[in-house]
């Protein structure tokens, strides 16, 4: 449980800002 | 029911319920550690008095009662600890927000809001395209235009080579004149007829 | 706003404080009561022996456990963010459970970021198409222009052309 508490809250602390890092590379793409 | 304490999770990367276990293990091995230390300075003290009658397992019985009292008490002000340093200081208190969720404040927005703004975003683009585009075809006909205009104003030139209108200098006069006696030769021409017939 | 780095130290030596005033000598001699009356002596210094050792590595197992997570650093960035956020006392967001809800106001300030941008562009490429549509305007009246003065030019010569035909 521990882990799973843990692994849930890395992502939410991590993954937007990755997400978005991939929505700007895309919009860059896009717009080139 | 469990307070996962996951937002607290998120800031520290540990759950605090860990940290505190952690802390309470350690101490916990801290206790026994130093009792055993505790016992096994007493057995050798004991077991070097002159005619001590004391024996092991009297010391291990009394270790035992001192270790249960011990643990009782440690136990119970644990848990008086953990209350206060989850509460204090292993806590996201609710009214802040971490600076990876900072967005969440400013753009609360909806699914909706959201399809709306990329929709919008979308028919920017579509827009800008065809503005793209427009630039492109207006860009090509000055092209075009460029071009032609310099083949007409080649054929203008042509024609200006060939003098004005009227041709070479004089062509005009000559012609008047021919056109204006021309009139008149015909007039003559009739007469001959005439008279010959 | 006590630090909770010193609040921490503070609950740490309070628990310590509260566990020796428990564990107390009488208590100690107590238990160990045989080996106390031969030894009264030897029994108080093994006490006080027990507790400076028990604080001590309690002591050092916080802070072992401070830098193991960055404790100090990670709580005085905590104390920093409560501080920022002192004039809100609303409930904050959290986290839904629902990842594509949540990461969805994340991508908002980049989507607004597109939009102005977009509109900016479109906005300026829209100025230049009307210049270029001026001055392609321009330009088919100058064609329309010349392609007129050569059709004059055409019937001129072409009235000539006539002129010795008629002769």
């Amino acid at each position: 449980f521990d882990e799973v508490i843990v692994d849930t809250a890395t992502k939410r602390k991590q993954y937007p800002r990755k997400i978005a890092e991939c929505v700007i590379k895309t919009m860059k793409a896009q717009h080139e | 029911s469990i307070n996962p304490l996951l937002y607290e999770t998120q800031f520290f990367g540990f759950t605090p319920q860990t940290c505190m276990l952690r802390i309470y293990i350690a101490f916990q091995d801290y206790l026994f550690e130093v009792m055993v230390a505790v016992e096994k300075v007493i057995l050798k003290k004991a077991s070097s008095l002159p005619g001590s009658t004391l024996s092991a397992v009297q010391i291990r019985g009394s270790t035992e009662t001192f270790l249960r009292f011990m643990r009782e008490r440690f136990n119970r002000l644990f848990v008086k600890m953990e209350q206060v340093l989850l509460q204090l200081v292993l806590n996201i208190p609710p009214n802040i927000l971490l600076p990876e969720d900072r967005s969440h404040e400013k753009y609360p927005q909806g699914r909706e809001d959201f399809h709306l703004l990329q929709q919008e975003v979308e028919q920017l683009r579509l827009r800008y395209k065809a503005e793209l585009g427009a630039k492109h075809a207006l860009l090509a006909e000055l092209e075009v235009q460029k071009v032609t205009q310099a083949r007409l104003k080649k054929t203008l030139h042509w024609f200006d080579g060939l003098g004005d209108a009227h041709g070479p200098l004089g062509l005009g006069e000559m012609m008047a004149f021919l056109i204006q006696h021309s009139g008149r030769l015909r007039s003559i021409t009739q007469d001959v007829t005439q008279k010959s017939k | 706003h006590i630090p909770k780095v010193k609040l921490l130290d503070t609950v740490v030596d309070t628990f310590l404080q509260k566990l020796v005033s428990a564990g107390s000598y009488e208590r100690f001699a107590k238990c160990y009561k045989r080996f106390y009356k031969l030894q009264p002596e030897m029994t108080r210094l093994i006490y006080d022996q027990f507790i400076t050792q028990l604080q001590t590595s309690i002591r050092e197992e916080v802070s072992t456990i401070k830098e193991e997570g960055n404790l100090e650093a990670v709580l005085n960035s905590l104390d920093k963010i409560v501080e920022e956020a002192e004039d809100r006392k609303e409930p904050a967001w959290r986290p839904s459970g629902i990842p594509e809800d949540d990461v969805r106001s994340t991508l908002i300030p980049y989507f607004l970021q597109q939009q102005s941008s977009l509109k900016r562009l479109v906005q300026e490429q829209e100025r230049e198409n009307v210049k270029l549509a001026e001055m392609v305007l321009e330009g088919r009246k100058q064609v329309l222009e010349l392609q007129q003065q050569i059709q004059a030019r055409k019937q001129a010569w072409q009235m000539l052309t006539q002129v010795p035909k008629t002769l």
